[in-house]
């Protein structure tokens, strides 16, 4: 899965 | 970062001030569940697993830090300030959380996006803070009087979900492949759980009266 996947939100 | 989820994050920030402000302010924690703050401990420490792993942006680990910290210190504050543990509605506030976190847990083992020990948990935290307010809410319906700190603790807690149920809007229709399935559909339940009390929350400031919830 593309680095977008990375739990950027809290 | 969208407008939405940045309305979001600082109507969660001030969520968790009102609480310390009601807390520090009346040296009390009277109509504030303990079970729904250590549920919400449990959710910040499992979400951000990945704190010190993945290092998105300084805003990230600082908010996350606030989370964590403000929490445990809520938490310690109910259980061990000499004080401020005495006005603890210890005969109300009675959930039976165990159930809740057992089933998130089970439910994070069957729907997760990746099988792996970080994803199980942070889909855990997720369907554990969808329900986590329910010891607020059925805390607040016993104890009649709600204090105005307190009520605004919740609205406000409430409200920041909604403002990212609009974040996952807007990111879904300008980002291409944007899917946030797991936390959209755990935080359309988690902000409903909210609507008979932002419906009381409504009269009570329309009417101007003491916010009261129909036991």
């Amino acid at each position: 899965r593309e680095v977008d996947d990375v739990k950027d939100e809290l | 970062m969208n407008v939405f989820r940045l309305a979001g994050d600082m109507t969660h920030l001030l969520s968790i001030l009102l609480l310390l402000l009601k807390i520090y302010a009346t040296k009390s924690c009277s109509g504030v569940s303990r079970k729904t703050q250590e549920l919400y401990a449990i959710v910040f420490i499992f979400r951000y697993l990945d704190l010190f792993t993945d290092f998105i942006s300084v805003y990230n680990t600082f908010m996350k830090v606030v989370f964590i910290a403000s929490s445990l210190a809520i938490v310690w504050c109910m259980r061990f300030h000499p004080v401020v543990r005495r006005s603890y509605d210890r005969e109300l506030d009675t959930f039976r959380y165990f159930f809740l976190v057992g089933a998130s847990f089970a439910l994070a083992l069957i729907w997760h996006e990746k099988f792996s020990v970080q994803e199980v948990f942070w889909a855990f935290s997720i369907y554990l803070e969808a329900v986590a307010i329910l010891p607020q809410l059925v805390l607040l319906q016993r104890s009649g009087n709600v204090d105005n700190l307190t009520g605004q603790y919740v609205f406000f807690l409430g409200a920041y979900r909604a403002f990212y149920i609009l974040n996952w809007i807007y990111r879904y229709l300008t980002e291409p492949r944007f899917t946030r399935w797991i936390a959209g559909t755990s935080g359309v339940v988690q902000t409903a759980l909210y609507a008979d009390f932002f419906y009381y929350y409504f009269i009570s400031w329309k009417n101007n009266s003491k916010l009261k919830l129909p036991a």
